[in-house]
């Protein structure tokens, strides 16, 4: 089907991570063309092409245009497929093999998750339902 | 490839807008 573009604007500089990535300057805008769940965005401007972090952009529409879900504060279970320790002091440390609830699936790849009483942010690349056979 | 994500996660937003944000 047809490629729809949608156009972002860029709101801190960022450099890649990686040959697949692209460099980011504050203020420009971007294409994207495909919007993976786990945060990065597939970026096609006019002489390149390659992966952006969604959370350095916003919709040139404005804050009020969002995709984003409304948060479940019920919770949603997921089990964690890789380890990962806090950096921030708004992240958890968890290990691989946890049973954890899903709160709000933010667009930018890091969900809010409950663990017990604790509630903090965890990326979401590394969650997968709970109940559903993980990809061979 | 280009045709997969990175398999890293992503960057967590810049510190400015997660204040903004709370």
């Amino acid at each position: 089907g047809p490629i729809i573009l949608q156009t972002y604007r860029v709101i801190a500089d960022y450099n890649k991570g990686s040959k697949y990535q692209l460099n980011l300057k504050e203020g420009e805008q971007v294409d994207i063309v495909e919007k993976s769940t786990n945060g990065w965005w597939f970026c096609q401007c006019e002489s390149r092409r390659g992966w952006v972090p969604a959370s350095y952009l916003e919709p040139l529409e404005g804050p009020d245009e969002t995709e984003e879900q409304e948060p479940n504060y019920a919770g949603e279970l997921f089990v964690t497929t890789k380890a990962y320790t806090a950096e921030q002091d708004d992240e958890l440390t968890l290990q691989e093999g946890e049973t954890i609830e899903v709160i709000h699936k933010l667009l930018e790849g890091w969900w809010v998750i409950r663990k017990g009483e604790q509630t903090g942010h965890y990326p979401s690349m590394f969650l997968r339902k709970s109940g559903e056979i993980r990809a061979a | 490839s280009m045709k997969e994500p990175p398999s890293n996660p992503p960057p967590r937003p810049p510190a400015e807008l997660r204040r903004k944000r709370q």
